[in-house]
């Protein structure tokens, strides 16, 4: 690795300034938050989102023509973005190239922008051809994760991180308040495949929901489990189904006759309430960011709600199988998910939807082996396109290893994201 | 090595734009064939490539992968 130059702070504040084009913002945001995350993993960084004024870190895109940087770029290829060293801050990003997500076609935008972000941390590029900041762009890498050069490198320059030193206003205490009287309950294998709910949550995380517990799954694997109380304060065990509307920031949760409603990991004042206009004892639900609309699902019904208006479900329900080509009548679990497409999920097996949704060829697979990171238990049928899903496939569960990586806001507004890691823990 | 029109000056333009070569600050802009070829040859051992301090095919290849736009820090003599 190579020093070229250190900030004198740690806590660092960021702006995204605009998005490329050929990526749905969503997507085009989880990726570069994680992009700062592979960082505050290993380093004890933290970087919080601003969304206007003055951040010490700004990224942005621009072309051959740029009225802020004097470094045009040069079409689709070759260079595919640029950053400044310490303490400037500016990461440019060439808005020719073809930026993708969970694909070897185009440039990872996660991986390039995690390259940037170590130039704007005060690396220089490293002789390891396969480190992260090795010059040449590598491809993408669908468990991509940082080189022990890389990490040496960052180290170098901030130290290790370590849960003890871990600063106190940074310090983000798990809930204190008594948890919702939950019957003991054996906690779940992530293996069986099987889940209550499932959610594309804030910040792109994806958080698997079984009985009284919760877990992220990730691409490199899954975090640990939490009891759904010490994340959601005053939410049940058991839920029917999770939804996250980017275009509200709630999340609601539906159990039985009841709904919740957070924003992050705080009740929202007057809930639960009681469901009254759609059936109780719902089984999945979604967001569909093409038309900003939730989806409520039960037996071979769904409703469609429009959070922000007075929806008229007089017509309501309607046959899934007439929107959602090809899917299970009683899913367990649906999401709209960070690479554009629908999931529906049903027992230990999963469906994928394209943009038309309509269930892929090769599909119904199985949730154990392509969501949780479990080895196969028999042989897997990957669908004729050789297409796998975005994570990660054939390893087992390591629960040994796993760091706690729970962003819990609390007491900031949905705007500052702050996106330092709670350290690693027994679970 | 037979090279197509503008391959040798594209190639020494990547060497100068990535650090690999240095205009001479006080000398005359044309470089001199070992220091293009010294460059060369810190460009393949970090690209892995065999250290011939020739413009090869695989070289010129590696040249054309998309890549960062800050410089490399490869060739000790430029790097100081």
């Amino acid at each position: 690795y190579l020093l070229l130059g250190r900030w004198r702070k740690k806590h660092l504040t960021f702006r995204i300034l605009n998005l490329p084009s050929t990526l749905p913002s969503y997507t085009a945001r989880a990726a570069l938050l994680q992009a700062f995350q592979y960082w505050s993993n290993v380093a004890p960084l933290t970087f919080r989102e601003v969304k206007a004024g003055w951040a010490d870190i700004r990224l942005s895109f621009h072309g051959r023509q740029s009225p802020y940087c004097s470094n045009a770029f040069d079409g689709p290829g070759r260079v595919l973005a640029h950053a400044d060293i310490p303490e400037l801050g500016s990461v440019h990003f060439d808005e020719d190239e073809l930026w993708t997500e969970e694909t070897y076609r185009g440039v990872n935008l996660r991986i390039i922008a995690a390259h940037e972000l170590g130039h704007a941390l005060g690396l220089g590029h490293s002789r390891y051809t396969q480190a992260l900041m090795a010059p040449v762009y590598a491809g993408y890498r669908p468990h991509f994760k940082l080189h022990p050069d890389d990490v040496a490198g960052i180290q170098a320059l901030y130290g290790k991180k370590s849960p003890e030193i871990e600063d106190e206003e940074e310090e983000t205490e798990l809930p204190t308040v008594p948890q919702v009287p939950t019957e003991p309950s054996p906690m779940p294998d992530p293996c069986s495949g099987e889940v209550d709910a499932m959610m594309l949550g804030p910040r792109g995380k994806t958080y698997a929901f079984k009985g009284n517990y919760v877990w992220t799954v990730t691409d490199s694997g899954l975090g640990p489990l939490f009891q759904v109380s010490a994340l959601w304060e005053g939410l049940p065990g058991n839920l029917d189904a999770a939804v996250y509307s980017p275009r509200t920031q709630w999340i609601h949760f539906f159990k039985g006759d009841k709904v919740w409603r957070y924003v992050n990991f705080k009740m929202s004042p007057g809930f639960p309430k009681k469901l009254n206009r759609v059936e109780p004892n719902l089984d999945a639900a979604l967001y569909w960011p093409l038309n900003k609309k939730v989806f409520l699902f039960k037996g071979s019904g769904y409703w469609q709600w429009d959070e922000l208006a007075q929806t008229d479900f007089s017509r309501y329900p309607k046959p899934t199988k007439g929107l959602f080509t090809g899917v299970p009548d009683q899913p367990s679990g649906a999401m709209s998910w960070r690479d554009g497409r629908v999931y529906f999920f049903k027992g230990k097996q999963y469906w994928r939807l394209n943009r038309q949704l309509r269930v892929e060829k090769g599909y119904p697979r199985d949730i154990a082996h392509n969501w949780m990171h479990c080895r196969p238990q028999t042989p897997d049928t990957t669908p004729s396109d050789g297409d796998t899903t975005s994570s990660a496939t054939g390893t087992t569960l390591d629960t040994t290893s796993l760091a706690i990586d729970i962003t819990l806001n609390t007491d900031r507004s949905a705007r500052d994201t702050i996106l330092d890691i709670t350290p690693s823990a027994t679970a | 090595w037979a090279l197509g029109p503008g391959e040798k000056e594209a190639a020494v333009d990547y060497l100068l734009q990535y650090g690999y070569l240095q205009k001479p600050l006080e000398g005359p802009d044309d470089l001199r064939p070992e220091d293009i070829i010294e460059a060369l040859r810190a460009f393949q051992e970090a690209s892995e490539l065999p250290v011939s301090g020739q413009l090869d095919d695989a070289t010129r290849a590696r040249m054309r992968q998309p890549r960062c736009g800050l410089e490399d820090p490869f060739n000790q003599k430029t790097h100081k």
